[in-house]
């Protein structure tokens, strides 16, 4: 049954490795076998799921050196799987790119296609060949979004490329949700860029909001979600949330 | 005098530039001469600065049309000149890998070197071409940082590349100052990792702390900065209070 999704936005700083982890972590809480796959070369995912980085192979293994990727998984402490990322998928960009091996990603996740019921892809903030990687292997795409202008601005352009490389390539890719984060409702500009949201990508908008929470911004420095780190803290609470709006959306189609 | 400056960190969202443009705008109402240059494909300095984006040339006509820097540049409202950006530099990106054209935008900034005090460079969430180009270009390099954990843990990493890059190609750009951005001090996190910054990056870290405020937000969907949008709030006042203290690293040298 497995549902691969990717969490994508270029824009920076929105909250897509933060979404990717929480939301991992809260999938396997309502018993559901998940796996993570860090396409960041900051590797931000790997350390939030207590992951050593730069000490573990990641999918460079898996493309240069013909590792299988279920060699290269491991377990975080909320009950996902995870394969790690870092620097060294700089060179999986590169070569992607000169040597045309786009779809690399989705004939690996083939292996592991019986084994998990959802995986979920971080990607680094630039519509780079990783992200692409990504895009090509989902049935699925969430997107992360801060309530403020510049988010706001790069969001029907994001939206147009997701399609456009859907149909492109033949693949069934498309926008499952746009998720509202780091929502502050005291301040008039995240009400404002709310209720634009609300005009005009209604269909797709999720209605769980993630709050501002520092619970969230916390929990990556000891290696575990908000889930583990403060299971009744707001920002724990909203992912588990979204996790059963997400499954409500995916799940009964 | 031209002192050209990047601003750069691969981590997303951290405020570079809503640092270029908050600082650009308040080293001109100091009577400095000043162009911000955006080598972001978003085009966010672009909107900041109050110039449509899309459709005004960008440095793609000077690198694949031979159309002169001068003839690109727009004035802004904020008293600064700026060369936009947008999604066909993208195509740069590419051809100065493929066609080994680094050191393109140094070359294309001599034309201007003596017309402006400061020229300020906004780069994209990525170490790719775009982003190299800007630190091959530039004497000094800012650092906006959020005082989280994930921003942290890239600091390293991203200070031993700026190095590396001006070593291997024998640039004299090094890293002026660490700008702490989004400050509330009011929650632990921020309190620990700006403690940790002060014991590791002493030399270099800004005094200045640029607060969380939401009128830096709101300006950009005005197509200006916060000096202009409310000059007496915390956030234009910081940047104002940033730019004193920049010249005084820069020009007392
Ligand atoms: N709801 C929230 N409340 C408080 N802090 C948050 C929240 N979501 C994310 N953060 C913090 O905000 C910062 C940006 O979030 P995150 O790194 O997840 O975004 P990203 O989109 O993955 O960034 P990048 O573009 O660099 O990959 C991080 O320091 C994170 O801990
Ligand atoms: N001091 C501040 N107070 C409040 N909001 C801020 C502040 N600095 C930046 N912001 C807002 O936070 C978001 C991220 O800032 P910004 O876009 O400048 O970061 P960036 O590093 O340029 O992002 P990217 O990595 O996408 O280029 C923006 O919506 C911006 O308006
Ligand atoms: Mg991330
Ligand atoms: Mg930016």
């Amino acid at each position: 049954m497995n549902k691969t999704l990717a969490i994508a936005n270029q824009k920076g700083g929105v909250g897509k490795t933060t979404t990717a982890v929480n939301l991992a972590a809260s999938l396997a809480a309502t018993g559901r076998k998940t796996l993570l796959i860090d396409m960041d070369p900051q590797g931000n995912a790997t350390s939030a799921a207590g992951v050593t980085k730069n000490e573990t192979d990641t999918l460079y293994a898996t493309y240069f050196e013909g590792k299988n990727i279920k060699d290269v998984i491991k377990e975080s402490r909320d009950g996902y799987s995870i394969v790690p990322g870092g620097q060294e998928l700089i060179a999986l960009d590169v070569d992607i790119r000169d040597s045309h091996k786009q779809g690399f990603l989705a004939s690996q996740l083939n292996e592991v296609q019986n084994i998990y019921d959802y995986t979920i892809i971080d990607t680094p903030p630039t519509l780079n060949q990783l992200t692409t990687e990504a895009l090509l292997s989902s049935v699925g795409t969430l997107i992360p979004l801060q309530c403020e202008y510049y988010s706001l601005e790069g969001l029907t352009d994001l939206i147009n490329t997701i399609n456009a490389l859907s149909s492109k390539t033949n693949t069934n890719n498309r926008v499952i949700g746009i998720i509202r984060t780091m929502v502050d409702m005291r301040n008039n500009l995240a009400k404002e860029v709310s209720r634009e949201l609300e005009t005009h990508f209604e269909k797709v908008l999720f209605n769980t909001l993630i709050p501002r929470n520092v619970k969230l911004a916390e929990a990556p420095s000891f290696g575990i979600s908000a889930l583990q780190h403060k299971a009744d803290s707001f920002g724990a609470m909203a992912y588990l949330a979204l996790a059963g709006e997400l499954i409500r959306r995916v799940e009964n189609e």
